[in-house]
């Protein structure tokens, strides 16, 4: 999940995607690479308890099974994080093959899982493109609101960077609109907008807005885990659907 | 305004406490170093259309003055992004005195202003440390959602270092409490939460959720501009004067 505009639902997004895919019976991991770590207290996971996280596996990847943590639903694991990676923002500029780090951790697992989900920081730093080399592709989750649209053009030019350089299997999954809400004039605006012009690309899911999305992570569970009957839940089942008949 | 999670209400915050307080007829320049520019764009102006911006300045601080902008309404400049800026991030790091750049920009301008607002990007890197070291104060907008508590800790271990290594006069002007929306439970926790914890920190202003406030950006002015009537400029004109009875 990747887009530098803060508060789109990169979190929501990475969570929901991965419980649906797990009750799909895929094995899913999801990696955390945000030093908020929004996604681990997300599906439940005290970073304060945590002994070790992503960022020791940056720097010594054949740590990387002992840190990954299996959550209570069957299929779902998170490789989580904790804010002391946000060190490794700075840390990793000065560091030889810098972009690689992540690349490395996820090798050693190539086989254990069916589907790797990685949730990045609001940003297009060191984290983030060790997430964009690491994939083979990337959901964009944008906001229906007028500065979602600000920052695409930036994204996509530097999607299109690593493309050419770092990581040439690198595709667009899509582009997923989220917090859609039907009484909004603007909210319509950028539908239509994004529809016009990336009709390829975007999802025909569209997130509405619901407040079971905002409320399940206080209970530290998916969505779809916390109330599968609401709009939320369902949209992310519709999601995983359409997802896994594109792949 | 400074809080490194997502899509808190930092830029909306900045642009229309920015336009509040110039229509107390005081001198306010807003200092957008967030390569998103998107406090930049809700003010009107087309970083496609610059020449220079905030990113110029970080290395030649004797350009500012040609590179801000005035807006049209009185009282209220720019000193504008592009997405240019993003590359300071990384170029920061290994210049001397690295965190003082943005400082040394503002100290030019010492006596023109009598606020100056800085719009953050949603991280802990060097250019929000920069904001934090150019500044007397700091305004930590916070949504009333579940993750807006998790940041809050590294939010405020973050600030206590730059104060105690960097600059010793920051302090925390107060928390904003964003985007509220009564019927959710949720929402009210959040505000129960901060008001028990912060008791002499969080603003006595809430800014509510308001579709006004999201669709101005769109016209390029701020909600007060765009509908002073709405409840979000209502609650905007508040938090100026709150903040006017505070200073
Ligand atoms: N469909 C939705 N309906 C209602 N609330 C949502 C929805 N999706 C996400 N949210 C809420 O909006 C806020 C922002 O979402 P989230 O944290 O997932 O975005 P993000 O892009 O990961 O943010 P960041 O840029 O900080 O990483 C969160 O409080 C989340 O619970
Ligand atoms: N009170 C409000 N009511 C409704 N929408 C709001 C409100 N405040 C901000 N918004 C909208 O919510 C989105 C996020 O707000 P904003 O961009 O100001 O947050 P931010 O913290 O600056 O984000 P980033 O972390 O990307 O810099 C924007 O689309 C904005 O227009
Ligand atoms: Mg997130
Ligand atoms: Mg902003």
């Amino acid at each position: 999940m990747c887009n530098q505009k803060g508060g789109v639902g990169k979190t929501a997004t990475a969570v929901n995607l991965s419980a649906g895919l797990s009750l799909a019976e895929k094995k899913v991991l999801l990696v955390d690479i945000d030093p908020q770590a929004n996604a681990t207290s997300g599906l439940g996971i005290d970073y304060r308890c945590l002994k070790m996280s992503v960022y020791d596996c940056l720097y010594e990847p054949s740590l990387t099974k002992q840190v990954i943590v299996k959550t209570k639903w069957p299929h779902l694991s998170v490789l989580p994080s904790t804010p002391d990676l946000a060190g490794a923002e700075i840390e990793l500029v000065e560091k030889e093959s810098r972009e690689m780090h992540l690349r490395k951790v996820l090798t050693i697992l190539h086989d254990d899982y069916e589907f790797i989900i990685i949730d990045c920081p609001p940003s297009l730093g060191m984290l983030t493109v060790n997430g964009l080399v690491a994939s083979n592709s990337v959901i964009i989750p944008i906001q229906c609101e007028y500065y979602a649209l600000e920052g695409l053009e930036k994204l996509l030019k530097t999607l299109k960077a690593i493309k050419n350089g770092l990581n040439e299997n690198l595709i667009i999954e899509g582009i997923l609109l989220t917090m859609f809400d039907a009484r909004l004039n603007l909210a319509k605006d950028v539908v239509d907008d994004i529809q016009k012009h990336f009709p390829n690309v975007v999802f025909r899911t569209i997130i509405p807005r619901s407040v079971r999305v905002a409320e399940a992570p206080s209970y530290g569970e998916s969505v779809i885990h916390y109330q599968i009957s609401s709009t939320g839940a369902q949209a992310y089942l519709n999601l995983t659907r359409e997802l896994l008949n594109h792949a």
